[in-house]
């Protein structure tokens, strides 16, 4: 029996709304120490994992191991149902073939019940190494996101260099070019807006620019993005959550 | 023009 209750549905919704456009088709493995999901687009390009931790939620109950097999776009009509501020609880059976959707607005005394039906989906489940990375940056979220819609509309590849003491976000494309220079700065008053830069080794990648325009839809969960980088690995990049985090790891490309 | 990796070859299938 799974009993998970989030004080908040936008919790949940801000979730689904950081990955539901770059995959569809997601097992939701609960278990007694919370939520995790693990998902690799179509093109197997980029790999999701997204773990939400009991912490997260006002109540959690899993008795046995329960996986619910979730298409995120039917998953999305469900939540656009409930109120930001309504609690959500999800609840299903130890072999669940669907999952409910509670919302409960106190204030109103409203109840709002729905069943979403299940998937039965055959996905591998990768394992994902703890990696050494070679550059580990910290940066306002906004700040990755504005990078990345303005660069993405100059070309489809976006490069990032990271050296001692900037990081370079270059494009080169049909209509022109770009380049976005940041160094590491602490702002004391307001440390979200600080960058940190951590290097052992300057590296060079280059990514899809389509695929960091998915990515940045993380930044509803966040308002700071981790990215770390090696040569020749997929780059993380990370979203935390109070507990937990949603996690895309990206192919880079190479120059041929 | 940079040609895209595959994801998947980074990781192992458990």
């Amino acid at each position: 029996m799974l009993e998970a209750k989030f004080e908040e549905a936008s919790l949940f919704k801000r979730i689904i709304d950081g990955f539901k456009d770059c995959v569809q088709l997601v097992n939701f493995q609960c278990k007694q120490d919370g939520i995790i999901a693990q998902a690799v687009d179509d093109s197997r390009v980029l790999l999701v994992s997204l773990e939400i931790g009991v912490e997260a939620f006002q109540e959690y109950r899993c008795d046995h191991p329960i996986t619910l097999g979730i298409d995120l776009a039917s998953l999305s009509k469900i939540l656009r149902c409930g109120n930001n501020n309504d609690t959500l609880t999800l609840i299903a059976e130890d072999t669940p073939d669907s999952v409910m959707l509670l919302f409960e607005d106190t204030k109103k005394d409203r109840i709002a019940e729905f069943n979403l039906k299940l998937m039965d989906i055959d996905a591998d489940f990768l394992k994902i190494e703890e990696l050494v990375y070679e550059s580990t940056l910290n940066l306002p979220a906004t700040e990755f996101v504005r990078v990345v819609r303005e660069l993405g509309q100059l070309s489809d590849s976006l490069n990032i260099t990271v050296t001692k003491e900037t990081i370079k976000f270059a494009c080169d494309g049909d209509i022109g070019s770009g380049t976005i220079i940041l160094r590491p700065f602490i702002n004391m008053e307001n440390p979200s807006e600080s960058i940190k830069l951590e290097m052992d080794q300057p590296v060079e990648l280059t990514f899809g620019a389509k695929y960091l325009a998915d990515i940045v839809k993380g930044s509803a969960l966040s308002d700071k993005v981790a990215i770390r980088l090696s040569s020749e690995a997929p780059a993380l990049f990370q979203f935390d959550l109070k507990a937990g985090f949603l996690q895309f790891f990206l192919a880079p490309k190479f120059n041929d | 023009t940079p040609i895209q990796n595959d994801l998947v070859e980074f990781f192992t299938i458990i």
